[in-house]
């Protein structure tokens, strides 16, 4: 939308009401995140700013469009609403972003078919000329999170959009994450340079080795290759796809003795946050017995040379395959990330290989379900696959279910199992929110559209036979063998049959070298679940219990402040509500009315005491004046 | 390994419901699907 005055600040202060669905407050929280990867959009609580956004349980997912400077912005994050991608779409509205087919050359890429349009409905196909919106110059965008899907407002089974160029037909509507066209735009409209917690992203394409430095203190180097003959046989970037191109790592053990070690530096990073994720893939064609140890390199002052502190050792590597890795670091002062290889005991004919390295300010995935030989599975028949188990880390042990039954979608369930933990922990099963995430590969974490859905467990939540869904497993569940013969139990599973359509699926880089990659995270929301002023991070037991006590008026919100419940009022441009309960309403005009009120006031009062004093005095001066008088003719009585 | 059918629950109910499905289902009429307007009609 064109105006300047439209646009938020870079950091959005917001709101998430007490409305809100569980699920959806931390979906919210998910999207923030990914606004903040990749620009330099920030959210905060709102702390009392002029303008802010509170995010509501509405009926259905809507905004307005732009900075609408009303003080109290609203956004409806509804029932079923709660999709990530939903959450960025609604926010980009907010942000200032029309639908993607209203722009004014739309006629060029589409075609819409009004008689397949509901009667009625025509007003949802409208185009903005140029004066009222701005495509910034950024060309026509099919894979914008912003466009219709295909069947909008069909009325009937045929597309009610058509994509001049017929490959885009099954592309536009995507709901997975922005676009770069989207991106691009939203860096040109807010002026974004960078982004908040993006940090580094290497495929090893260029010769500089995106300024990665050897160390010095070690006995061999790492060396930027294309093929090693022991494999791989090609860069993970690539894949071997493009001619001369796709580079990586490599560590060579097989000339080395035991004990070598090589040492690759990345340039001198900056962190803002205090934490970081680094990822990167790593191949092994080497001993089994080479390892690759991650450190950091910390400059704090006095320590020239940086402190060295090992963050995870990478052993017993597969052989012959490129395999994701993730480690979670906490670092706060400038600093490197070091790569080290190390020649393990027994024979090599091959070595390390590290590509496609990727830093960011981020929370890392708790786990990675990395399935191979993707392709045959998708295309057998009737085939479904369960991961293997994992723990949360409160301890509740889950699987994943992937369904592949259906020859168009592709379901994805969380299941909780039975676990070594049961016993200690509480049961139905409070407020853990399951994250499942397909993987685009794409080797720079800026480009890549993450397909993501959440769900959250909810104690409360019965099943049709009027037992707890989320209670134990081996209560509810029913029992299963794993592949070595152990037995379990497994929970009703909860998600859902769309997770990814087949044909998107097969789309960008999910499916890579034929692995896929489901990250997977499972954390405990309960924090989110009855203060609107969801501060970031956690907010502790303290401020839940002295905000239990206090109720703010007139939509006020409870915050702590040094141990001590204050309600935060909310304002606007010029009115404002103010009292230790928000109870009493303000305005610039009452001011003015007020000053004026006080200024009147004051002025009559000094001119009564005014006119007072002078009255008295001239009848003061009167009576002695007439007392003077009398007194002179008595004095001339006696002298005569 | 085929789940029992009756074994998952579907939030979604079998249908990829998109953001404007989802509120015509709930017969609002918002502009472009999604918009919120002023009374006025402009945007809000």
């Amino acid at each position: 939308i064109i105006g300047d005055h439209k646009r938020w600040p870079h950091t959005i202060p917001y709101v998430l009401e007490d409305s809100l669905e569980m699920n959806a407050k931390g979906v919210i929280l998910n999207a923030f995140e990914r606004y903040r990867l990749k620009t330099c959009i920030d959210f905060k609580p709102w702390s009392g700013e002029a303008n802010y956004i509170s995010v509501f349980k509405g009926s259905g997912c809507w905004s307005s469009v732009g900075n609408i400077h009303a003080g109290k912005q609203e956004l409806s994050i509804g029932t079923n609403c709660d999709r990530i991608a939903t959450v960025q779409h609604e926010f980009l509205h907010a942000l200032g972003f029309w639908h993607e087919q209203s722009r004014a050359d739309r006629d060029d890429y589409v075609i819409i078919v009004w008689d397949r349009i509901q009667p009625g409905k025509e007003h949802n196909f409208n185009i903005y000329n140029d004066s009222v919106s701005d495509s910034l110059n950024v060309p026509y965008d099919y894979t914008s999170v912003m466009h219709y899907s295909k069947t909008a407002f069909q009325n009937g089974t045929e597309s009610t959009i058509v994509t001049r160029i017929s490959e885009f037909e099954d592309v536009i509507g995507q709901r997975m994450d922005f676009s770069d066209y989207d991106l691009l735009k939203l860096n040109q409209l807010y002026n974004c340079t960078s982004s908040l917690s993006f940090m580094d992203s290497c495929d090893f394409e260029l010769e500089n080795i995106c300024g990665m430095i050897q160390s010095s203190g070690d006995s061999a180097d790492w060396q930027r290759v294309s093929q090693v003959l022991s494999g791989p046989e090609s860069d993970h970037s690539k894949m071997g796809q493009c001619k001369d191109s796709g580079f990586f790592m490599h560590f060579n053990t097989s000339i080395l003795n035991e004990g070598a070690t090589a040492m690759l530096e990345s340039r001198l990073l900056y962190p803002k946050r205090g934490f970081q994720c680094l990822e990167f893939y790593l191949y092994n064609s080497g001993s089994g017995n080479d390892q690759l140890n991650i450190y950091t390199r910390e400059y704090t002052t006095g320590q020239q040379g940086g402190v060295l502190t090992l963050q995870r050792q990478i052993k017993e590597v597969p052989i012959g395959s490129w395999q994701l890795h993730y480690v979670t670091l906490q670092v706060t002062k400038k600093f490197r990330v070091v790569f080290e290889g190390l020649r393990g005991p027994g024979t090599s004919s091959g070595g390390l290989s590290i590509d496609d390295i990727n830093l960011s300010e981020t929370r890392c995935p708790h786990h990675i379900w990395h399935i191979q030989n993707f392709t045959q599975i998708l295309g057998g028949q009737d085939t479904s696959v369960y991961s293997p188990p994992f723990y949360s880390s409160k301890g509740y042990a889950f699987q994943i279910y992937m369904d592949l039954r259906s020859s168009t979608n592709v379901g994805i369930y969380f299941h909780l199992i039975s676990g070594a933990n049961d016993d200690q922990l509480q049961w139905p099963c409070p407020w853990q929110q399951a994250t499942m995430t397909l993987l685009d590969q794409n080797p720079d974490i800026r480009q890549r559209m993450f397909n993501q859905r959440s769900i959250t467990t909810d104690p409360t939540m019965t099943s049709d036979n009027g037992s707890y869904f989320w209670d134990r497993p081996s209560k509810v569940g029913v029992t299963d063998v794993f592949p070595n013969g152990t037995q379990f139990s497994r929970g009703i599973g909860y998600g859902t049959t769309v997770f990814i359509t087949r044909e998107r699926l097969k789309s960008r880089e999910f499916i890579k070298g034929d692995d896929i990659y489901i990250l997977l995270t499972v954390e405990d929301i309960s924090h989110l679940n009855s203060t609107s002023a969801v501060p970031d991070p956690v907010p502790t037991l303290a401020v839940h219990n002295a905000c239990s006590e206090v109720v703010c008026q007139n939509g006020g919100i409870c915050v702590v402040q040094d141990g001590r419940a204050e309600c935060k009022c909310p304002a606007g441009e010029d009115w404002w509500y103010m009292g230790k309960r928000c109870e009493k309403r303000g305005s610039t005009r009452d001011t003015v009315i007020i000053a004026v009120s006080s200024t009147v006031t004051v002025f009559a009062v000094m001119l009564i005491i005014t006119l007072v004093s002078v009255y008295c005095t001239r009848r003061k001066y009167r009576k002695k004046a007439r007392a003077n008088t009398a007194a002179m003719t008595l004095e001339n009585q006696h002298a005569f | 390994l085929p789940a029992p059918e009756k074994f998952v629950k579907d939030i979604d109910g079998g249908i990829d419901q998109d953001i404007f499905d989802i509120n015509q289902g709930l017969g609002l009429d918002l502009f472009e699907g999604d918009i919120k307007l002023e009374a006025n009609g402009k945007n809000s």
